[in-house]
């Protein structure tokens, strides 16, 4: 881990008392190393690197009796600080129903998360209700469908139709004639550079008004991670993110990264493939996955 | 980027972002800086330009892996992708089989995907399209016993290649790696180990976490060739030069979007000119 590697320099360096710039040089070379080994991106690194830096040299270390773990502690309060607070309550539009849309890159769980989330709704007392409203992807419905039957919760799917924004009126409407009060939409994957793909997502963003259109990110992220979310951010908007895939051994730095440079809240991880798996998010608990 | 023509610190930095910004890790990058530091030291080159085309070369080099014939011309070939959740084996499996259709070779695919909702319907959706058999059982049924039967159908229509589609998977999860060996056993049961081939689908948007998924997959079963996906998107893939760097898997094909005609040959030259693009 972090911490005993970060240790074991202080040790070989016999650092008590005070702390030279060529030790504080050392514990950063490390940090950088556990950050771009766990993809946190690349100018997010270099930005935090000078920050701790500038801290790391200033008098609390130099004074200290435990350099390493000043430096440790320097490094996870910096982290935390850049993962944000826990953002992680859900939160309701004035007058119902509310309407979250999930949107994404292919692949990164959107469908699964929606039927999970529409499952942690239900869980909070809530009566959701799914649209489908991925048109392209080969029984990309039958697969929403399939879940929400599993689950017990109502949904709208419409195979015939070509237009998503009818889809979503439409599904919206039926919600509120059943009564729901939160309706969870699922889009198709989508690349950032489709303009096409952007173009009707922020048509299905504008006929659904949603309260919440979260970014659905797969954990294992590379560098990539801040081209889509600085995109999907400016192309269509977004005010929450939802990091999938966490229940393997990704170290998701691509979280610190979109955190840093779009400032938007992680509000839930998913945790494995089964329905219940959706959990809040804790900044802290992800820096320290993160450092490893 | 290149305007400087002297070799000095600022021009290994340089380099160094061009590779980790395209995935090819922090460990990659490191090794491949160090030779190509040496190597520019060796032939006293001098010129930034000389020194890029040196890089691209090493690249290329790392990236060419020698495989031999992934397909037999005389006999039942079986190709299993495996990899973890949502990378596009399903996809792939139906751009492969649109591939060798267009060239007049029988196919037959295999829905091993006993598991997710609505994976059978999304193969047997893509056989529709392409005029190709799915083999199926239950949802929830046993994929060894998918393939057994699907091994059977594709010797009795005497087909020249059977498609496997299998679950998505953490390479963590111990148990369901257990469940793929079990499927490649029963395969070896049938066949002779040079008319099977195991390939791992990558995507191009991963991080470091693939060098761990081809560790644990190629552990578990021997990988024969990788598919790296997504290239259509900004994604790099240059975590295929550490893979290959490790593994020397080759990597035989990628996906470049979401029809069944995007898929092509992997090309090292063509690959390592992007990532420096
Ligand atoms: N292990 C694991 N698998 C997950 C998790 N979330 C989703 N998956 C799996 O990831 C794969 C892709 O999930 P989908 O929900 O189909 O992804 P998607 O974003 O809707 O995909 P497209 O609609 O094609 O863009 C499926 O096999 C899911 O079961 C997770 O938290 N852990
Ligand atoms: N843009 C792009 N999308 C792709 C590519 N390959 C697959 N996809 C998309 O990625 C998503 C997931 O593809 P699947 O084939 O379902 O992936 P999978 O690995 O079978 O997923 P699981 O079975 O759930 O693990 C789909 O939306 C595909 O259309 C590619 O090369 N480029
Ligand atoms: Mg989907
Ligand atoms: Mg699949």
């Amino acid at each position: 881990s972090l911490s005993s590697k970060l240790q074991n320099i202080f040790s070989k360096l016999k650092a008590y008392g005070k702390l030279g710039e060529k030790q504080v040089e050392e514990v950063l070379r490390e940090i950088r190393l556990a950050l771009l080994e766990a993809d946190v991106n690349f100018k997010v690194v270099k930005d935090f690197i000078s920050n701790i830096k500038e801290r790391a040299v200033g008098v609390e270390v130099m004074e200290s009796l435990t350099p390493a773990q000043q430096v440790v502690k320097i490094v996870n309060e910096e982290l935390t600080k850049l993962m944000g607070g826990v953002s992680n309550k859900v939160t309701f539009a004035s007058k119902p129903p509310t309407i979250f849309m999930l949107v994404g890159l292919q692949g990164s769980g959107k469908t699964t998360s929606s039927a999970k989330f529409a499952n942690y709704l239900k869980n909070m007392g809530k009566k959701p209700f799914l649209v489908a409203a991925d048109i392209y992807r080969p029984a990309a419905i039958e697969q929403l469908e399939s879940l929400a039957n599993e689950l017990g919760v109502s949904i709208y799917s419409d195979k015939k139709s070509g237009a998503c924004k009818e889809i979503v009126r439409a599904g919206i409407k039926q919600a509120i004639r059943e009564g729901s009060d939160v309706v969870v939409v699922d889009t198709a994957g989508r690349l950032h550079i489709d303009e096409e793909m952007m173009k009707e997502a922020r048509e299905v963003k504008e006929a659904t008004s949603p309260h919440q259109v979260l970014l659905v990110v797969d954990a294992m992220t590379g560098q990539d991670a801040i081209n889509v979310a600085e995109s999907f951010k400016e192309k269509l908007g977004f005010d929450g993110i939802i990091l999938t895939k966490l229940d393997g051994d990704a170290r998701g730095g691509a979280a610190l990264s979109i955190r840093a440079v779009t400032k938007k809240p992680i509000k839930f991880i998913s945790m494995g493939e089964k329905l219940d798996s959706l959990e809040v998010f804790y900044p802290d608990r992800m820096a320290n996955r993160i450092l490893g | 980027l290149f305007g400087a023509s002297s070799i000095d610190e600022s021009f290994w930095d340089e380099m160094e972002e061009i590779l980790i910004r395209a995935d090819v890790g922090i460990h990659a990058t490191t090794q491949i800086i160090d030779k190509l530091k040496m190597r520019a030291k060796e032939r006293n080159a001098k010129e930034a330009e000389e020194i890029k085309e040196l890089f691209k070369s090493e690249m290329v080099e790392i990236l060419t892996v020698e495989n031999g014939n992934f397909i037999n011309e005389d006999s039942l070939n079986v190709l299993l992708l495996v990899g973890v959740n949502g990378v596009g084996k399903t996809t792939t499996i139906a751009k492969m089989a649109y591939k060798f259709i267009g060239s007049d070779k029988k196919v037959l695919l295999a829905a091993a995907d006993t598991f997710r909702a609505a994976a059978i319907e999304q193969l047997q959706e893509w056989g529709k399209r392409l005029g190709a058999d799915v083999v199926r059982h239950q949802r929830g049924g046993d994929p060894a016993a998918v393939v057994f039967d699907a091994i059977s159908a594709a010797r009795a229509r005497n087909m020249d290649i059977l498609l496997v589609d299998t679950a998505g998977r953490l390479h963590t999860n111990v148990n369901l790696m257990e469940e793929l060996k079990k499927i490649k056993r029963v395969v070896l049961k049938e066949l002779h180990v040079d008319s099977v081939k195991i390939g791992l689908v990558v995507d191009a948007t991963s991080g470091q976490n693939a060098i761990s998924q081809a560790r644990l997959f190629n552990d578990a079963l021997g990988l024969d060739f990788v598919v790296l996906t997504k290239l259509d998107g900004t994604a790099k893939g240059g975590i295929v030069v550490a893979i290959e760097d490790e593994f020397k898997i080759p990597i035989w094909l990628i996906g470049t979007g979401e029809g069944l005609d995007d898929l092509r040959h992997f090309n090292p030259q063509k690959f390592v000119e992007a990532l420096f693009g």
